[in-house]
C-alpha cells in the first residue's frame, strides 16, 4: 500500500484495513474502497501511490462539503452550547475557545453549566483565571438550566460580545440526562430567541463506533451545529467522524491537539485526510 | 443482530445442499463484521475469527440443524474463554500497606474509579488512603479531595507545586504513620505515546513498588485500545484493567482487544457517575454485550 507496486485484491484489502484501524467502521470503509476500485477500474488507474491519492481526496470532499466556520449572531452577544459525553475534553475546550476569542479582542464570558460532579466549576474557574474571562457560577447542586439562564441574563446585561456555557457530561442513553440538556437549551433560546447561535458536540478522537450514536441522540435533542473532535494528539485518528458527515452532515469544526490553553485548531480536511494515512 | 445474520446466511446456504468448510467460511464474514462493529481491533478480530473457523468446520456445525445457533454459541464459548475469569480481586501485599497505582488516558475515569475502589475497599473493612498525583489537570486534587469526603476517606495531598514522585514519597511516609492497609494512587491522564510522562509513571512504580498498576479504560474507546494498552504495559506493566462507563450503550470490544494484547484480566467495570458504581467484570456479560 506504501510502495508504487501494482492495485489488486490484496491491495484494496490493505486499503480497507488501514480505514479501519482509523475508526472509519466497516461500512463506510467498505463502501469507500469500493468507490475506489471503481473509479480505478474505469480511469484506468493501475499505480498503488495514485489509488491511495484518490482515496484521500475521496474523504476530503465528504468532510470538506460545508466546512462551516464558527457561526455568531448578527448582532448582540453570540451564545455557545457545549455537550458531549463524559470525559471528552468539554471544560478545557471552553478554555481554549474563551482564550481564543478574548485574543481576538472580543468581550468573552463563561458559564459554569455543571453543576453535578466534583470540582467542575473550580475546573472551570481555573481556565476562566487563565483565560482572564469572567465565570458566572451557582453553588454545586444547582440547577443547571438556572445558571444558564443567570448567564444570559448576564452576559446581555454586561454587553458580552460571546457566552460560553459549559456542561455535565452525559451519557446519550441516560434519558433524564437528555431532558436535563433539553430544558437548558430550552432555557436558552426563550432569553434568547437566536440563541444558542451555536451547539458544539465534543467527540473524543478515541471514540469507536458509539460516536455514531452520540452525534444522533446529542443532535436529536439539542440541534448540535458543529464538532470538536479532541485528543487528536493521540495515536487515534477519528475516522467516525466521515460516517457522521456523511448520515448527519454534521461538520468538524475544531480540533483539540493537546492539554494547553493554546491546543485549538480549526478542522482542515485535507490534513485529516492525510494524517488518516499516515 | 448477528443471529440474524448469521440464520438468513445459513438457510441461504443450506438451500444449495448439504454445508461445507467454504460455507462456513462465509459465515465467519458475519461473525468478523459483526466484531468490527463493536469496536474490537481489526487484528485481534482477524485472529479471533481464525479460531473461531477452526471450530466452526467441525461436525459441531455442519451437521447441525441449526448450524447459526451453533456459530454463535462458539463465538460466545470463545469470548468468554479469551476474556478470562472473573476475577474481581486486588491483590493484597504480603506486609501493608498495599500500593495500588491507577494510570491510562486522560477522561478514562481514573479519579472517579479511584475513589470506587477506595469506597469498596472500605465496606470491606480496610483502611484506604487516597493520593492525589495528578498536579496537571485544573482542580484534580480538589476533585479527589471533594470525592474522599464523599466517602469519609482521607486524600494525602501536597497541592500542585510538587512533583507526583515526592508526592507519592509523602503518601507512603503518611500511610506508614496512619495505618492505612491499601494506598491507591490517582495519577493525571496522559498519552502512552509521551515518553516524559510514561517516564513519570516508571519512577513512581520503582518508588512504590504496587502490588497493582490498573490501566483504566473508556468502554467506548475505539481501534485505538490496542496501541494504548500495548504501550502502557510495555513501557509500566500492568496487573489489571478497569472498563469505564459500561452503563452507555456501547458494544465495548476494547475489552477483548486490551485482554488480547496485554493479558491482563478485566477486574472491575465502571457502571455509572455516582461513587458506588463499581462491579467485578464478568467476561461472559461482556460476551454477549460484545455479540449485541
Ligand atoms: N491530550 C489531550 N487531552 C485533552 C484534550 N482535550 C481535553 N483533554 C484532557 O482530557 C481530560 C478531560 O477533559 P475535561 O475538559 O475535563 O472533559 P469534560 O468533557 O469536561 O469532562 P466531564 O465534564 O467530566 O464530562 C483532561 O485531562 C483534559 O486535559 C486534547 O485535545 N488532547
Ligand atoms: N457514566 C459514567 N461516567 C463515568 C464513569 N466513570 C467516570 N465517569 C465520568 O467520566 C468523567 C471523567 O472522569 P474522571 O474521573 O475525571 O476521569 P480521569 O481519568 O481522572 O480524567 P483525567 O484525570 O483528566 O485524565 C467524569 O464526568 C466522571 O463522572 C462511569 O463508569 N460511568
Ligand atoms: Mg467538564
Ligand atoms: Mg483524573
Amino acid at each position: 500500500v506504501t510502495g508504487h507496486g501494482e492495485v489488486d485484491d490484496d491491495f484494496f484489502d490493505q486499503l480497507e484495513e488501514i480505514l479501519l484501524q482509523a475508526d472509519i467502521g466497516v461500512s463506510t470503509a467498505v463502501m469507500l474502497t469500493d468507490r475506489v476500485r471503481r473509479r480505478a477500474r474505469s480511469e484506468k488507474i493501475r499505480e498503488a501511490l495514485a489509488v491511495r491519492k484518490m482515496l484521500k481526496e475521496e474523504i476530503t470532499s465528504i468532510l470538506v462539503g460545508n466546512q462551516a466556520p464558527i457561526v455568531w449572531a448578527d448582532h448582540g452577544l453570540t451564545v455557545m452550547l457545549i455537550v458531549g459525553v463524559n470525559g471528552a475534553g468539554k471544560t478545557t475546550t471552553l478554555g481554549k475557545l474563551a482564550a481564543r476569542f478574548k485574543g481576538e479582542g472580543k468581550r468573552v464570558m463563561l458559564a459554569a453549566g455543571d453543576t453535578f460532579r466534583a470540582a467542575a466549576i473550580e475546573q472551570l474557574e481555573t481556565w476562566g483565571r487563565r483565560a482572564g474571562v469572567p465565570v458566572i457560577k451557582h453553588k454545586e447542586g444547582a440547577d443547571p438550566a438556572a445558571v444558564a439562564y443567570d448567564a444570559v441574563q448576564s452576559a446581555l446585561a454586561r454587553g458580552m460580545d460571546v457566552l460560553l456555557i459549559d456542561t455535565a457530561g452525559r451519557l446519550q442513553t441516560k434519558v433524564n440526562l437528555m431532558e436535563e440538556i433539553k430544558k437548558v437549551h430550552r432555557v436558552i433560546q426563550r432569553e434568547l430567541a437566536t440563541a444558542p447561535h451555536e451547539v458544539l458536540l465534543v467527540l473524543d478522537a478515541t471514540t469507536g463506533q458509539n460516536a455514531i450514536s452520540q452525534a444522533k441522540l446529542f443532535t436529536q435533542a439539542v440541534g448540535v451545529t458543529g464538532i470538536v473532535l479532541t485528543k487528536l494528539d493521540g495515536t487515534a485518528k477519528g475516522g467516525v467522524i466521515i460516517g457522521i458527515k456523511q448520515e448527519l452532515g454534521l461538520p468538524v469544526k475544531l480540533v483539540g491537539v493537546g492539554e494547553r490553553i493554546e491546543d485549538l485548531r480549526d478542522f482542515d480536511a485535507t490534513e485529516f485526510a492525510d494524517v488518516l494515512f499516515s | 443482530g448477528l443471529a440474524e445474520r448469521l440464520q438468513q446466511t445459513f438457510q441461504r446456504l443450506r438451500g444449495k445442499g448439504k454445508l461445507t468448510e467454504a460455507d462456513v467460511a462465509e459465515a465467519m464474514r458475519e461473525v468478523r463484521v459483526a466484531l468490527l462493529e463493536a469496536d474490537v481491533n481489526f487484528k485481534v478480530v482477524k485472529d479471533f475469527v481464525a479460531r473461531v473457523k477452526e471450530r466452526a468446520v467441525g461436525q459441531e456445525v455442519l451437521a447441525s440443524l441449526t448450524p447459526g445457533q451453533q456459530v454463535i454459541k462458539i463465538v460466545h464459548e470463545e469470548l468468554t474463554n479469551l476474556m478470562g475469569g472473573s476475577n474481581a480481586k486486588l491483590k493484597i501485599g504480603s506486609k501493608p500497606p498495599t500500593v495500588v497505582m491507577m494510570v491510562g488516558l486522560q477522561g478514562a475515569g481514573k479519579t472517579t474509579t479511584t475513589g470506587k475502589l477506595a469506597g469498596l475497599l472500605k465496606k470491606q473493612g480496610r483502611r484506604p488512603l487516597l493520593v492525589a498525583a495528578d498536579i496537571y489537570r485544573p482542580a484534580a486534587i480538589r476533585q479527589l479531595q471533594i470525592v474522599g469526603e464523599k466517602l469519609g476517606i482521607p486524600v494525602f495531598a501536597m497541592g500542585d507545586q510538587h512533583k507526583p514522585l515526592d508526592i507519592v514519597k509523602g503518601a507512603m511516609e503518611h500511610g506508614r504513620q496512619h495505618g492505612n492497609d491499601y494506598i491507591l494512587i490517582d495519577t493525571a491522564g496522559r498519552l502512552h505515546i509521551n515518553s516524559e510522562m510514561m517516564q513519570e509513571l516508571v519512577d513512581i512504580k520503582g518508588f512504590a513498588q504496587p502490588q497493582e498498576v490498573l490501566l483504566v479504560v473508556d468502554a467506548m474507546t475505539g481501534q485505538d485500545a490496542v496501541n494504548v494498552a500495548e504501550q502502557f504495559h510495555q513501557s509500566l506493566g500492568l496487573d489489571g484493567v478497569i472498563l469505564t462507563k459500561l452503563d452507555g450503550d456501547t458494544r465495548g470490544g476494547a475489552a477483548l482487544s486490551v485482554r488480547a494484547v496485554t493479558g491482563c484480566p478485566i477486574k472491575f467495570v465502571g457502571t455509572g457517575e455516582k461513587l458506588d458504581a463499581l462491579e467485578p467484570f464478568y467476561p461472559d456479560r461482556m460476551a454477549s454485550r460484545i455479540l449485541g
